[in-house]
């Protein structure tokens, strides 16, 4: 029988930790 | 140099609620240090390492950006008050780097160095087609405009005799032909209407400082200014935080330097001198 190697997934979007929000508006 | 053992440090997320009180410590610096120019908010965090020192606590290091407020560093306004420079007010940005020792729970600034810049034409162009760039502070006409309003305001004045502080910013408008211009002022010993020799007044001892927005615009044949100075309350030597009210923005209205001062709304004689705001229009 053929089967499939196991393959790691994120659990969800991987969020980069910076740089961060921006809270008014970039110039 | 590296800081505590060896090189390990860690990268919080830049938006995690520990980053940001460091970044608001940051900020908070910046506003009570700078020596001229307008309160800064925080915009956005860059970068973050964390280094554990040794015997205990933890070094920041951030990298942040930041915004020009319309709030000038005399104005005891809270930055939390103050309204950001829009884009097509020709915004400054500023970019930081700060160290901050992080220890029992509390944030000191070790090391500062920021960089502040405007916006490029380009950009304010993309959002207001028209609208005017910030000039040079020792643009001839900026100088004049400046000198121009503070002595329409001196004339008018019924208590001391201010003098220029610091032309913080400007604007040559090109339709109608006039220069927008913004300087701070301070209280000297003299009485405005009677200070004939402005060299002869000092500085007041327990500085009275004030801020100014004034257009003088260019007619045939001469020239027209209106100025709206807000004198703040003498500063006592450390800030301390501001009574309820006392910052309460007067509205305030322009008038033509030919008619009667006004005195703030509500009131029929000009403030005294230790009111928390003193609006004066001219």
């Amino acid at each position: 029988s053929v089967v499939q190697p196991s393959v790691g997934a994120a659990a969800g979007p991987v969020v980069p930790p910076c740089p961060g929000r921006v809270r008014h508006f970039k110039v | 140099a590296p800081h505590g053992p060896g090189l390990i440090y860690r990268q919080p997320n830049c938006d995690d609620p520990e980053t940001e009180e460091a970044a608001l410590v940051a900020v908070d610096y910046i506003n009570q240090h700078l020596p001229w120019g307008y309160k800064h908010t925080l915009n956005q965090i860059d970068e973050v390492k964390v280094w554990p020192q040794q015997p205990f606590g933890e070094m920041f290091e951030i990298e942040i950006d930041t915004l020009e407020t319309t709030c000038h560093v005399l104005d005891p306004t809270p930055v939390a008050g103050c309204r950001v420079r829009q884009l097509k007010e020709h915004a400054v940005e500023g970019d930081c780097d700060f160290q901050l020792l992080k220890v029992n729970g509390k944030f000191s600034v070790v090391y500062a160095k920021c960089d502040s810049s405007p916006d490029s034409a380009e950009d304010v162009r993309k959002v207001c087609r028209d609208c005017p760039l910030l000039a040079p502070l020792n643009d001839t006409r900026v100088v004049h405009a400046a000198e121009a309003a503070l002595a329409a305001f001196n004339a008018r004045n019924n208590g001391s005799n201010f003098q220029l502080e610091e032309i913080s910013r400007a604007q040559l408008v090109p339709l109608p032909p006039s220069t927008y211009v913004e300087f701070t002022i301070s209280g000297t010993d003299c009485v405005a209407k009677e200070a004939t020799e402005a060299a002869n007044c000092s500085l007041l001892a327990k500085k009275q400082y004030g801020f100014c927005k004034a257009t003088l615009n260019e007619k045939l044949g001469g020239e027209e200014v209106a100025v709206t100075c807000t004198v703040f309350q003498t500063q006592p030597a450390t800030s301390q935080p501001q009574p309820e009210g006392a910052n309460e923005a007067v509205p305030t209205a322009v008038v033509d330097a030919d008619a009667p001062a006004s005195y703030p709304l509500g009131t029929s004689e000009p403030l005294s001198a230790g009111s928390p705001i003193d609006t004066r229009v001219f």
